[in-house]
């Protein structure tokens, strides 16, 4: 919050659009900011009517470098919009740096995002430390539709205003704390060096020399991925990475997708009702990447592109110890590790058999 | 940004340029005061104190100096209001 808390007295506010970007269609413009306002009447008693003259609660406006309030834009990124706390005459405006290229996508910064951004300033919100929540300081794209406002942000709009009659959409993601003792992982997968532990619409990079690992959004390393991943693994000889979702899958060359990806799972020789991989780990020895789907498994041949005769075959059988289910798994200095719920299985690939049980918030050193 | 003396091997990191942008960061967004018109030096204690808010505030490693890590993540485009206080 702003010192003193600031906020509206009244729940009945206005905004007026007293100009427009070059970048998009006025409509297009109308849309973003109605919708923007929308994410915050969705969870509060507030509503927002647009008057189109004379002095709005919240002005909103497009301009470049020194526009009039002591507080100038930089040109093109750094600093991309401004909003001050609720109040009179300035209070509660939003401007936006028209040195920026506006989108309704990913193209160029995304204008309903910023909006609604900028807008909890107006309401009375200040930034946000959860690299999860809508109010964190930095950009971060989070796709083009669903968007679901994050329960950090609810809890503080919330705190100010309290809830509305009806919230359309409760389930109000949050942000995952890589110590929790009931951690479940959804894939991991090594990138050059690194080690990626995707968890919801966000993956960590563990760096080996470092302890801290670093929380990041899937959609602002890639927008054209999904905001979920149900597994990946990397083939170092290859250096690719595979990351799949649902029936489709990707392949990255380092951070860039390579071209004619998607593909479909059964490209590579599942059967078509296959409905998704829970995980997957190349074990470079042999050449082979192991895939995990329900209670069974399946063995890739990378060389000749092919799924093995003989699979898929039971994961009690050939790993007895690790449960039925793997939600991830990777491969490390002989040791397959297997995750499965709160549980990481450290199996020996050599002796074939676990060696120990770990927490799966292990990884984090938790 | 005076960088002190114990951190000087960073000092080859970073140009004027980065520095001043670093300096413009941290007054934009921590409440770092301007400088009077050079009569007086800005502490560097008041600086590294200032860089610990930020590196705090974004989960970096605390240690009051500007680092290859800090100095990325300034970089990034973001939001105009500051990060802790308020406007003057």
């Amino acid at each position: 919050f702003f010192p003193r808390k600031l906020k509206w007295s009244k729940n009945n506010l206005t905004y007026r659009i007293v100009n427009y970007t070059p970048d998009l269609k006025r409509a297009e413009v109308d849309r973003a900011i109605k919708k923007a306002f929308k994410v915050w009447s969705d969870v509060t008693p507030l509503n927002f009517t647009r008057i189109r003259s004379g002095t709005a609660d919240i002005m909103i406006s497009f301009g470049i470098k020194e526009h009039g309030d002591f507080y100038p834009f930089d040109g093109p990124s750094g600093l991309l919009a401004h909003a001050f706390p609720p109040g009179p005459n300035t209070g509660g405006d939003a401007h936006f740096d028209d040195d920026e290229l506006w989108s309704t996508d990913s193209k160029g910064y995304n204008l309903f995002l910023v909006a609604a951004h900028e807008f909890g300033h107006s309401l009375g919100l200040e930034h946000s430390r959860d690299p999860g929540a809508l109010m964190f300081p930095v950009y971060t794209y989070t796709g083009n539709t669903g968007f679901l406002l994050p329960d950090d942000d609810v809890q503080g709009i919330q705190e100010l205003y309290g809830a509305g009659d009806y919230d359309p959409n409760p389930k109000h993601p949050k942000t995952p704390e890589k110590c929790d003792a009931n951690l479940t992982l959804d894939g991991i997968t090594d990138l050059r060096g690194e080690m990626m532990i995707f968890k919801d619409r966000f993956f960590w990079r563990l760096h080996p020399q470092m302890v801290d690992a670093e929380l990041v959004q899937i959609k602002s390393f890639w927008p054209e991925l999904p905001s979920k991943v149900d597994a990946a693994y990397e083939n170092p000889i290859k250096d690719h990475v595979f990351m799949f979702r649902g029936r489709k899958f990707w392949a990255l060359n380092g951070y860039d997708i390579i071209e004619g990806y998607p593909k479909k799972i059964y490209e590579l020789g599942f059967p078509k009702n296959l409905k998704a991989i829970d995980g997957a780990v190349h074990i470079s020895d042999t050449g082979k990447t192991l895939f995990f789907t329900g209670n069974k498994y399946w063995s890739y041949d990378e060389d000749t592109q092919a799924l093995e005769k003989g699979y898929p075959r039971l994961i009690e059988e050939d790993f007895p110890g690790i449960g039925d289910k793997v939600d991830a798994v990777y491969q490390k200095n002989g040791y397959m590790y297997f995750f499965n719920g709160p549980l990481q299985f450290e199996y020996s690939i050599w002796s074939k058999r676990v060696m120990r049980v770990l927490n799966t918030n292990s990884i984090f050193w938790c | 940004l005076p960088i002190s003396h114990e951190d000087s091997e960073d000092i080859d990191e970073f140009t004027k340029q980065d520095l001043q942008f670093a300096e413009r960061y941290l007054k934009t967004h921590y409440n770092l005061h301007s400088n009077p018109a050079g009569i007086m030096r800005k502490s560097a204690d008041t600086v590294a104190s200032k860089l610990r808010e930020m590196q705090s505030f974004f989960g970096l490693e605390v240690t009051g100096k500007l680092d290859e890590e800090t100095y990325e993540l300034m970089q990034q485009p973001r939001c105009g209001v500051p990060d802790v206080g308020e406007y003057n």
